[in-house]
This record gives structure tokens, sequence and C-alpha cells, in this order.
């Protein structure tokens, strides 16, 4: 299972953005994502899971860290259309990225990376997978422990 | 905007799985997969958003259709270790991907998807982006719809 995780790839130029709150229900996706495509807000991730109690959920997106000032403007100008409960931002997260091929059998790999990370008591705020990538969120502040974990947990030169 | 956007791929083999009210804490997620990768269940999707109000959040996750049961019975199995307040299962479900090239700026792609889906009342479930995709869970029997308005919206042949 270790010879199919190719790499690491992170990035600190992230920061997160969770609207609490948002209805589960047809338009309330592209209502948020029209003002920001509008105001040329790239955005990165957008990680959006299911309405498990009310009909509500929270979506989550990330945008460049320069680009969160302007992207809560946006929306916060919007609000009384976008009817969130809250705003959360959070410039202080990096994007961590196990890159591999062949990752049909993701429950083996997803769990080998979310266990590096729990060792070290580095908290995972927000997990999004692709078949050749798992991305999770994390704080900022553990970048290097959790690069170095990861690359010792997956037998990849450290450095 | 529209020359990026490649393809449209989508898979019913999906279904999905969401533990309800995990603990947002250090283990948690690795503790989740790790029964999972020993019944040797493949996941596809992995998405969890962050813990918006309380210290709880919840972990969804798509299995091929023939694993969902057994994916099932193995956290059931692992309940008390897991410690989640309920277990949401779902066959009904197909995933559909925007893929394309440059999608830098998602918001724009995905908010032409997300438009085009609500604009025939369908609900998007789930959300899940990684730099070539934009992947939506929506309720199966929605396939062809989603399929005809998303080839319209995007300029792609239909059939
Ligand atoms: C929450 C949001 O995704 C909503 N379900 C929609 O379809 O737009
Ligand atoms: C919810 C889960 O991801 C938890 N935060 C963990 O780090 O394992």
């Amino acid at each position: 299972e270790k010879s199919i995780v190719s790499g690491i790839a992170y990035s600190r130029d992230e920061a997160k953005i969770t609207l609490v709150g948002v209805m589960d229900q047809p338009g309330v996706a592209a209502g948020i994502f029209g003002p920001l495509a509008d105001g040329n807000i790239n955005v990165d991730m957008i990680v959006q899971n299911i309405s498990s109690k009310d009909n509500t959920t929270d979506m989550t997106f990330t945008v460049a860290s320069d680009d969160l000032a302007g992207a809560v403007k946006i929306l916060e100008n919007n609000k009384s259309a976008l009817r969130y409960s809250d705003l959360i931002s959070d410039g202080d997260v990096v994007k961590i990225s196990i890159i591999g091929v062949g990752m049909r059998s993701n429950a083996g790999i997803a769990q080998h990376m979310f266990h590096a990370l729990a060792e070290h008591g580095i908290n995972i705020q927000v997990i999004s997978t692709s078949e050749i990538k798992v991305s999770v969120l994390i704080a900022e502040d553990y970048t290097e422990l959790a690069l170095r974990a990861l690359h010792t947990a997956y037998g990849l030169d450290a450095d």
C-alpha cells in the first residue's frame, strides 16, 4: 500500500470560510458561489456534507489567504439573500494532501494518513478526497510536524 | 469559462454512509477508516466538514453499492468504540463530477454546475472538489435529468 502514495503536497496559502446553517434545498449552493464568482474570488476546496439533523447544513470552502477579507465581505453583503446563521472565517489553516495512484482502496491510505496525524495530536478540521488525493485542513501551526509525520508514515524522504 | 470543462463523469455505483455526531478530536477519523480498511472496503469519497456548533461533526463517505451492507455492519460492530450518535446509509445516490483543467477559478464553474441542477429542482446532498473536479452526490432518480442539464449548461454534446 505504501508504494502507491507518490507524494505529499501542501499549501499554507489557504484560508477557509464556513457558512453555518444554510438551507439544504435547491439553489442554495448556486446562490453562494454566484457572488463569489462575480467578485473574481478563486475557490479551491468546496466541502459540504448532508443535512443530518434539521434541514440545514454547512458550506465550507477555501480561498487564497489574500482573498479571505474580500470573500468575507462579499458574503456579508449578501447575507440576507443567503440566509446563513453564522460565518466562520479562518486564515490559520494549511491544506495537506496525500497524492497517489490507484487509490481505489482509499480506506487504508486514508486511515494511514489520519493515524499519522492523530499520533501527533493533530486535529483534522476538514476532509475532502478524490481518486488521486486525500486532502485535509489542519491548523497552520502544525504544518512542519504534520509533514514530518506523513513523510515517515509513507516512507517518503523527509526533506 | 465553458471551454475549460472537458467532460462530465458519473457513477451510479455509489452508496453513501454518514456517521452523525462524531467527536472532533484527534484519532476519530483514523478510528473510522481502520475497521473499514481491515474489512477490505474500498472507499471513494470522504467528506467531513468542521464542527461548527458543538464539538461534533459528521463523517460521510461513499462505497460501491455492493459494499454498503458490509460497511454498515463493520461500523455497527464498532459502534461503542466509534461513539457516533447516528448512522445514515443511503444506496440511492449518484455521484456526478464536472471535470476540467485550470479549475483555479472554481467559483464560476462550480456555480454553473450548481445552478444547472437547481434550475431543475435537483437538491445537492454532498459537495467535494479537487483542482480538476467538482463532484456532487444527488438522488439517483435524478441521474438522467442532471446529466442532460449539465451537458446543456456546459455546451457539451448530450449523448
Ligand atoms: C446546501 C446546498 O448544496 C443545497 N442542497 C443546494 O442544492 O443548493
Ligand atoms: C472528525 C475527525 O476528523 C477528527 N477531527 C480527527 O482528527 O480525527
